[in-house]
């Protein structure tokens, strides 16, 4: 049986702080409320990461993040499932039990980098899973 | 001490110094795949041309991002995570003064292999001008791996690609050296030793570079060079620093 679980504070999430200037955000809606499950815009700067140098393409790429509630009943744009509709119920009737259902990506790409290495070698590198292509309610 | 289930950790809310910043910075290098930050390149004046390997690259690079995997630009290149192209090398030649055959060699350092990646393809490029003497006849260029080297008698090679053009033909030749790869994996502190020879249609051994292959001498742009492509092992699950 699953543990109860002291309910968190919903409104608090953790967020990258913004002051990070190599990962450029927006959310959106902000702190500011209940913001359905979606995906929100993260830059990834290579220039900020003191890699452009020897990055000769891209200068950065969008990552994307997911975040947002995943409230019951579930929409056809928050991509859940059968067993998230089903623990999102339980989660209704014993909150203290069963926790809500997370705002994940559920569809995600490859980058490819190409960079010169110490020895002026050019490498080409694809790198899976590494963009979010969608969100939802898992 | 808290009695009772404990919440889930939350990542603690504190501005982080610099030097863990930079930690944080090296971390998302690392799970780019990127080596960390090497030391700033100045690249000398005469690379400041476009050079054979980043222009080939560059082209691979657009063909990856775009997902085109139909192999019009390279059909290695959708099963592969990785693609280096290796330009350090040294050239050697035995050509007029000794007796036949005549041949050209490179030797190529290959000490930023990465262990762990499985080779799926490997090929030498080097640009071939159109050769007149003799004039429109057919040219057989063959490749071979020096495996090893002697002091007294001639160096054990390795059969690895033969290639038929014409003596007019222009463009890049591309020879297959998939075949050397296991061995410089096992050892890739070794120079890879690759011989080109050139023989005309009746046998008789040819001077590469008067057949029109360039050398360490052709400008940046056609300069030649090795590509190897990588096919990443079942991802080792990557433990943080």
């Amino acid at each position: 049986a699953a543990r109860p679980l002291k309910r968190r504070q919903l409104n608090k999430t953790t967020q990258v702080q913004p002051s990070n200037k190599h990962l450029r955000i927006s959310d959106g809606h902000g702190a500011r409320g209940r913001d359905v499950c979606r995906r929100h815009e993260l830059y990834v700067s290579f220039r900020d990461l003191g890699w452009l140098d020897s990055v000769i393409a891209p200068k950065g790429y969008s990552a994307y993040y997911c975040a947002g509630e995943c409230n019951y009943p579930f929409t056809s744009c928050m991509n859940s499932t059968n067993h998230a509709t089903m623990q999102a119920l339980v989660h209704l009737m014993k909150p203290d039990v069963v926790p809500k259902v997370c705002c994940v990506p559920t569809e995600l790409s490859a980058i490819s980098v190409l960079y010169y290495d110490s020895s002026n070698n050019v490498i080409l590198r694809r790198e899976r899973n590494m963009v979010v292509q969608a969100c939802g309610c898992h | 001490v808290r009695h009772g289930p404990r919440p889930p950790y939350v990542f603690p809310q504190r501005r982080l110094g610099v030097h863990e910043r930079r930690n944080m910075q090296r971390e998302i290098l690392a799970v780019l795949g990127l080596p960390e930050p090497p030391r700033p390149r100045v690249p000398p004046a005469a690379s400041r041309q476009p050079a054979s390997a980043p222009l080939f690259m560059l082209d691979l690079y657009h063909a990856m991002a775009n997902d085109d995997d139909s192999g019009s630009l390279h059909s290695h290149l959708g099963r592969s995570d990785l693609v280096m192209s290796f330009v350090n090398m040294v050239e050697r030649d035995r050509t007029l003064d000794y007796q036949e055959p005549h041949w050209k060699e490179f030797l190529f350092d290959l000490t930023q292999i990465p262990a762990g990646e499985a080779v799926t393809a490997a090929e030498f490029r080097i640009y071939k001008e159109p050769s007149t003497h003799p004039l429109n006849t057919t040219l057989h260029v063959s490749m071979f791996e020096v495996v090893q080297e002697h002091s007294n008698r001639g160096s054990d090679l390795f059969f690895l690609d033969l290639q038929t053009l014409r003596s007019g033909d222009e463009g890049w030749l591309v020879l297959d050296i998939t075949a050397a790869s296991d061995r410089w994996l096992l050892n890739h502190n070794k120079d890879l030793g690759l011989r080109l020879y050139v023989e005309t249609e009746d046998g008789h051994s040819m001077d590469p570079g008067l057949a029109g292959l360039l050398g360490q001498q052709a400008p940046q742009s056609r300069q030649p060079f090795l590509v190897t492509f990588f096919r990443a092992s079942p991802s080792p699950v990557r433990a943080p620093r």
